[in-house]
């Protein structure tokens, strides 16, 4: 007898009233709306129950369910707010206003730090970061003798760790990041203003 | 690459980009 993932029969969950979504995030109601095709999309791309589970965010980002990227994952588990091991819905609004191009440098910064917060200590290691570089090396193309991934770090941290304590907290992490912009430059997607024309099929199933 | 900053590094090359869940 064969055996079906029991992910695929769950019931489709209820989803969070779009005005309130638009209420508490940078999104107009309409753009809700429209996320909401693309959440659709997504969350119906393997299991089809109405969540995003990782392998469909990394089929959506990849094209591929099983490639390893430590920074997709990280991602995937910032948006899953509830920490269940799937995006719903509503993180999946709430996580994505942050990118907003409207949406205040101050929360784009401290999604910035929580995701590079590795082992969510409240304060950027210096041994998360020099992970963070060997997995980003190990991932792409990239070839950097260790001696220069650690001359890398040191450099790093003597600009950001401002009170030389080996770690940097979120008021040195602002500091840093507010000093060099290009670091949040992949904190704004510009596609999310045009949300509703890359998505205009939700005019057909708003309901408001 | 040696002379980005560790972050800079990291968000130049960390082969993600979100907007590709847009083109899914």
């Amino acid at each position: 007898m064969g055996c079906v993932s029991s992910k695929q029969f769950n019931r489709a969950p209820q989803h969070e009233d779009p005005a309130i979504l638009a209420k508490e995030t940078t999104f107009s109601v309409s753009e809700v709306e429209a996320l909401f095709e693309l959440f659709k999309k997504i969350s119906h791309s393997i299991f089809r129950d109405g969540l995003i589970h990782k392998e469909e965010f990394q089929l959506a980002l990849f094209r591929n369910s099983n490639k390893k990227n430590l920074f997709a994952n990280r991602i995937f588990d910032l948006f899953d707010l509830k920490r269940n091991g799937v995006i719903d819905f509503g993180e999946f609004v709430r996580s994505l206003s942050i990118f907003h191009p409207e949406t205040p440098l101050g929360d784009k910064i401290a999604f910035a730090f929580r995701l590079y917060d590795l082992r969510g200590t409240g304060c950027i290691e210096r041994e998360e970061l020099h992970e963070m570089v060997l997995a980003l090396l190990n991932e792409s193309d990239l070839f950097l003798s260790e001696e220069a991934v650690e001359k890398i770090v040191d450099q790093t941290f003597k600009q950001a760790d401002l009170n030389d304590d080996g770690k940097i907290d979120p008021d040195e992490w602002k500091t840093f990041a507010s000093k060099n912009p290009a670091l949040l430059k992949n904190m704004t997607l510009p596609y999310l203003k045009d949300i509703t024309m890359v998505f205009p099929s939700f005019i057909l199933n708003s309901e408001v | 690459p040696e002379a980005l900053n560790a972050f800079e590094l990291i968000s130049m090359s960390a082969g993600l980009n979100l907007g590709n869940l847009f083109d899914s």
